[in-house]
């Protein structure tokens, strides 16, 4: 049966509900780590978006399926890569009190915790598969 | 410092997410 499944997903979902709403309220009241938690969302949105798009083009390369990714997943990448490059703007990080940081120091600890998340995500993902395949 | 404006409309994208994800989640279960 794939009952598991049905609550894995909708246990995965809630989860996600509880972060954005932590997010949102972080964001809310101006606290650091409500920019990180708003800003590693939107940043690993570009990374999962763009990893799409390359994995589409290497595994299914049909013109359909190539249009349909590039533009579904393109759109959703270059917006959030839009909110990201706002979220770096100088008034916003002066409203989350990093203004003594540097942008580059921010981009490489950002970069940093998205390309891990990545990492963690196709593990998990590869073991969720393998355990559906058997 | 102000709010900016484009953080407050984040907010509200990301509150809108929210009940989306919980709206999701009733569905899966029913």
């Amino acid at each position: 049966t794939l009952s598991w499944v049905i609550f894995l997903t909708s246990g995965i979902v809630f989860i996600l509900a509880g972060l954005i709403l932590a997010a949102a309220i972080g964001m809310w009241i101006g606290a650091t780590w409500g920019w990180w938690l708003g800003t590693t969302g939107y940043a690993f949105s570009v990374v999962l978006n763009v990893a799409g798009m390359m994995i589409v083009t290497v595994m299914n390369p049909q013109a359909e399926a190539l249009s349909s990714s590039y533009i579904k997943n393109g759109t959703r990448a270059f917006i959030a890569g839009l909110i990201v490059l706002y979220l770096f703007q100088d008034n916003v990080l002066a409203y989350f009190r990093l203004q003594n940081w540097s942008k580059g120091k921010l981009f490489g600890v950002l970069a940093g915790i998205t390309l891990g998340l990545y990492a963690a995500h196709f593990l998990i993902v590869q073991i969720v598969f393998a355990a559906l395949v058997v | 410092v102000k709010r900016p404006i484009g953080v407050s409309i984040l907010v509200v994208l990301l509150g809108i997410t929210v009940l989306l994800c919980i709206f999701i989640c009733v569905n899966i279960l029913s």
